[in-house]
């Protein structure tokens, strides 16, 4: 049975795609058994996992408007080492077609449960913003991974974002938990950084990661070759890191 | 009679907030009337301009819904040296209300005519998506400017925004022209900065400005003290990259 995580902040630039592409990579290389859905209408994660979002049969549009199965849509991201839910421009579509529908925050969830037991981890990649698609993958998640830049603006939005898991838990999801706050792009000659970081730890204590990503210029470079960056540069400090955060991952969901 | 420009771009963390609350500080530090107004939810250039979001009595939301005029809704931001129509959570409800209501793109720009004379520039700060507060924005403006970092997910980006362009070009906003490109958070030691700058440069040509904001960490800095960088280090790189940006725009627009 799957644990589906959904990796939000509605802060646009803290780090949610290459989170995603990465750990789901790392996930992959310690044989988990992992889906990456993309669920943001830029359709970076489907880039980042080396799929052309301009070339697609079927794509996440498909899945919410129940024009296709989950089975149907996802495809393999070969290079990357994991199973892809692809996106592109037409999710867009798919948020105002379902705006007056009865149960469009469930599509995702309901959606999915034919693939739980195919997976060990399904990751989501939301857009950042805190609209349906993102409802939808709360919806469909058992938990959420928050990505955090240390710095002001991303810490101050971080309370509307405890607002809306909050009104998801009781609401649409009630099971719903917190996996974790990842430190990203992390700079410890930045005295920004560790105050930030300071006040995450005073505030999520034990739900900070320990794993922390620094700013790593090859985690920038690896989307362009489609790549994670396991796979682009191996040794890179980028692509230890997320080997490490996916250690953390395993360990704290006790799936072994 | 003010230029209105939209800072826009739908990839997240590019710089948007950061260009407007600068921008708007250095234009403000040269005698000329500016009035930024913040179409985030997030509340970013609210908080950056040294207003707390949460203790607005008015706010964008109040506009929109056709609540409060404009004059009513707008303050100075003292410490930052320009007029704020400010903004909070509560625009997402905005963006619900008007979903059904016709000529629900041009709240913004109806709004704003009675502001015009009062001010030589008004620039608008967007959320990272393509939605009906970033179409208000790119319907009341008369241009765009597109803050870019330069990397792999902001390039690949580019095509939808200029989609997006097109079509409020092609509907309801015949004469939007792009202001400029400006590249931000610019590493020269870096090849994929190089690269992706040489792209925007081939594809944009002219409309790529001149004046390029360094990455500086006063920059970042500055917003935890709602303060632009010129107030809170006016010696800082990143404060005189956007002094010389506010030339650039100046010279560019003719306002003189
Ligand atoms: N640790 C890192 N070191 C260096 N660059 C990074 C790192 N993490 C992400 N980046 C780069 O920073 C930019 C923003 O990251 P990314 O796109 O993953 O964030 P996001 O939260 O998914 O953005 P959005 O809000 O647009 O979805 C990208 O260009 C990415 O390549
Ligand atoms: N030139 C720069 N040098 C260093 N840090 C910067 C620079 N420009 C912006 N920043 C920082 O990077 C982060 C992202 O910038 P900012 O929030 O302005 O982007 P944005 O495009 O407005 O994001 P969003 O998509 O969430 O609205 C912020 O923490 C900001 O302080
Ligand atoms: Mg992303
Ligand atoms: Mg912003």
């Amino acid at each position: 049975m799957a644990r589906v995580v959904a990796v939000t902040n509605q802060k646009g630039g803290v780090g949610k795609t290459t989170t995603c592409v990465n750990l789901a990579a790392s996930l992959a290389a310690t044989r988990r058994r992992v889906l990456l859905i993309d669920m943001d209408p830029q359709g970076n994660a489907t880039m980042g996992s080396g799929i052309d979002k301009n070339a697609l049969q079927l794509s996440g549009y498909d899945l919410l408007t129940k024009r296709a199965t989950a089975q149907e849509v996802c495809i393999r991201a070969e290079a990357a080492g994991y199973d892809l839910l692809p996106a592109n421009g037409d999710l867009t579509a798919a948020e105002v077609e379902l705006l007056n529908e009865i149960g469009r925050e469930h599509r995702l969830r309901i959606a999915l449960n034919s693939l739980r037991e195919e997976y060990d981890y399904i990751l989501i990649d939301c857009p950042p913003s805190l609209n349906l698609l993102t409802v939808n993958a709360l919806s469909a998640a058992d938990s959420v991974l928050i990505p955090m830049q240390c710095e002001y603006y991303a810490l101050e939005g971080l309370a509307a974002l405890m607002n809306t898991v909050e009104q998801i838990q009781e609401t649409v999801n009630p099971a719903l938990e917190i996996e974790g706050i990842l430190r990203t792009m992390y700079d410890p000659r930045n005295s920004l950084t560790l105050d930030v970081s300071a006040q995450l730890n005073e505030y999520f204590g034990e739900k900070v990661y320990k794993a922390v990503i620094p700013r790593n210029v090859r985690l920038a470079e690896a989307p362009s070759y489609g790549l994670p960056a396991l796979k682009y540069d191996r040794a890179s400090k980028g692509a230890i890191a997320y080997l490490a955060l996916a250690g953390e991952v395993v360990r704290r969901t006790g799936l072994g």
